[in-house]
């Protein structure tokens, strides 16, 4: 708190929205404001009414430079907004930087979670009464028919949309076999993806309809440059496709970083042709800026805490928590309210889960056992060099292990790491260096922080560090309902969380407790929109997701964008 | 061309105009003491405050950390 623990002497509290930013639509803002307070008063009695004329208690402005309070602001990025502790006037006042680019902070405003008339997934950008979206806000089923609305308030606005109703989704790639690069022109228009794809005289094509028979409308897509590899002045991934020099770019061809800003080469010759570009930024999000700006007109002041909403430094979170440091300190100033429970970092469990009896030849330990450095598993055997991992049709599994890519199948395994010219390793046999393991498996991950490798097969998990083995566990131990077939692969997280899909869900499990989290599992397609929700393996590899289906894979950024679509056994494996 | 941008901030200015505008020194303790001490103390003080290595010194991770976006209410004393 500030000095003195100013505060407000009544919980009823009022704010005007004196001005917008141009960023967003008012509706967005509006909303996105709504939330941040609704992040203070989930915690305490207070209540917030927004008003729009006279003096309300907490007046927000955007402004940019001097801005008529005595602290200017600073252009782009540096100082993205403040506020000012309760009180009269002024006081309790929130003012944002508007030389800052606003958004909802993943670098799209709006985010639609419904698909098209036929039920398929929308795909973005989307046209709507000739503009574009990216996103849209709210959804719902009208007649039977999916929309999207584009703008929070959509009741007023009534603007809704239907996404394209052409069912379109990329397996193709173009004559050198890699796969298309979207957007890409054919016949003057813009693709972002293709229904079918084929290949005749050696090229691939891709139709672009769902009737293609009647439209013959193939197109072959256009020679990639290269893959994306650039990123935007903030270290994230560029975010496609971007307009530099009034040009839109999908991909871009070499980067760099200068003065701690990375950059993007839009042409292989890049030297001459200089046509350098930022990708742009992800902009800031303006519900977590709001939601610390109004931390401090409530009476809070910065915290020490990393992880803190009241932390001085901006990072964008996506699913975003109050720490109980901001809970002990608003609830400190105005108390608990009938609000829920703050969460309490969840308490290691004491008892230590029992190994279920565990089959012959496999030595079962405790968890102090478990917790001792993983013995570097020793060199495997190779069952079976004839086998070639470059004929199987699919694998059981697909996971990184200690770095390198594992693919199981039928009790067998090979290895292949993206740094070494050996290329495929194997094949290996399972039973050798996880004795106990089924043959066959749904899914692996190795757990990053203990190094410890987590197997799921029916219902059951095993969970190896070296040859030790706890398990066979079921994963109702996990937590994960009964309602869950398969586990169909997983995706490690930060702070010892990892995604486990099943189905069209997903569960996130902390892999310390070995319990997963509240409000899980959650539909796959809300977040991870565009790859095929029955995927057959889910695995994380370079910093992005894979989702494999049949004999293809699709790549996810860490930002939810599709950005290849390919053969596993040519791209991943480079059979 | 990235490389032409040039910062118009030297790496000290910098980091002055940081310490100053969040609180970390006031313009007294600017003008009078000794400039290479107190700047070490006021270093140390937020990289206590923003959970860095307390070097007292203008190291990698300070620059970066007061390169990077943030809220412009100080860390030390509030708006005057």
């Amino acid at each position: 708190t500030f000095e003195g623990d100013l505060k407000w002497d009544h919980m009823d509290l009022t704010y005007r929205v004196m001005n917008y930013s141009p960023d967003l639509d008012r509706a967005i803002i509006d909303d996105a404001f709504k939330r941040a307070f609704k992040v203070w008063s989930d915690v305490t009695p207070l209540t917030f009414t927004q008003i729009y004329s006279g003096e309300a208690d907490i007046m927000i402005m955007f402004g940019s430079q001097e801005h008529g309070d005595g602290y200017p602001f600073d252009g782009k990025d540096g100082l993205l907004a403040h506020a000012f502790p309760p009180g009269r006037g002024i006081q309790g006042d929130a003012h944002f930087d508007d030389d800052e680019l606003w958004t909802l902070g993943n670098g799209i405003v709006v985010k639609t979670r419904h698909g098209n008339a036929n039920g398929a997934n929308c795909h973005f950008p989307f046209l709507f009464e000739g503009h574009s979206y990216s996103q849209c806000i709210t959804e719902g089923r009208t007649d039977g028919l999916p929309w999207c609305a584009t703008t929070a308030s959509y009741d007023r606005d009534k603007k809704y949309g239907f996404c394209p109703s052409e069912l379109l989704y990329t397996t193709g790639g173009n004559s050198d076999g890699s796969p298309c690069v979207f957007p890409f022109i054919f016949d003057g228009t813009s693709y972002n993806t293709c229904t079918m794809d084929g290949r005749s005289d050696g090229y691939r094509w891709c139709a672009t309809t769902a009737n293609f028979d009647q439209d013959k409308k193939y197109g072959f897509c256009p020679n990639r440059d290269t893959a994306v590899i650039g990123g935007n002045s903030q270290g994230d991934p560029c975010v496609f496709p971007f307009t530099f020099l009034g040009q839109s770019y999908s991909t871009c061809t070499s980067q760099g970083r200068q003065d701690g800003k990375l950059w993007c080469a839009t042409t292989s010759n890049y030297d001459t042709d200089k046509k350098w570009g930022f990708c742009p930024d992800r902009g800031y999000s303006i519900f977590l800026v709001a939601a610390h700006e109004f931390g401090h007109s409530l009476g809070l002041d910065h915290s020490s805490v990393r992880e803190a909403l009241m932390y001085p430094m901006y990072s964008y979170i996506q699913d975003f928590q109050l720490h109980p440091d901001d809970v002990q300190g608003i609830q400190y100033l105005y108390g608990r309210g009938s609000g829920p429970e703050p969460t309490a970092p969840v308490p290691v469990p004491t008892e230590k889960p029992q190994p279920m009896p565990t089959e012959a030849g496999s030595t079962s330990t405790t968890e102090e056992e478990e917790e001792e450095t993983l013995q570097p598993t020793a060199t495997p055997i190779p069952v079976d060099p004839s086998r070639d991992a470059c004929m199987e049709k699919d694998f059981d599994a697909i996971t990184e292990i200690n770095g390198e890519l594992h693919f199981f199948k039928d009790g067998k395994y090979w290895t292949h790491s993206p740094f070494w010219k050996s290329g495929i390793q194997g094949a290996f046999s399972m039973a050798y260096t996880w004795p106990g393991l089924p043959a066959v498996i749904d899914a692996a991950f190795q757990d990053l922080l203990t190094k410890r490798v987590f197997f799921f097969a029916g219902r059951q998990f095993w969970v190896f560090s070296g040859k030790n083995m706890l398990g066979p566990r079921s994963i109702e131990k996990l937590g994960i309902g009964k309602g869950a077939g398969r586990i169909s692969g997983a995706l490690q997280r930060g702070r010892g969380k990892v995604l486990l899909f099943s189905g069209e869900s997903y569960w996130r499990l902390d892999v310390k407790v070995q319990r997963v989290d509240k409000g899980y599992p959650r539909a796959t397609d809300d977040v991870f929109t565009g790859v095929p929700l029955d995927s057959h393996n889910v695995f994380l590899f370079q910093d992005k997701y894979h989702f494999c289906r049949g004999s293809f894979y699709w790549r996810m950024t860490p930002h939810y964008q599709v950005d290849r679509v390919g053969y596993v056994k040519y791209d991943i494996l480079q059979c | 061309f990235p490389g032409e941008l040039v910062s118009t901030l030297s790496d000290m200015e910098l980091a002055k105009s940081y310490l100053l505008r969040y609180g970390y020194t006031t313009e007294v303790e600017e003008r009078t003491s000794n400039k290479q001490v107190s700047l070490g103390k006021a270093l140390r003080r937020m990289q206590k405050q923003l959970g860095l290595e307390e070097t007292g010194q203008l190291d990698t991770g300070t620059l970066e950390a007061m390169r990077a976006p943030r809220c412009g209410v100080p860390d030390v004393g509030a708006f005057l």
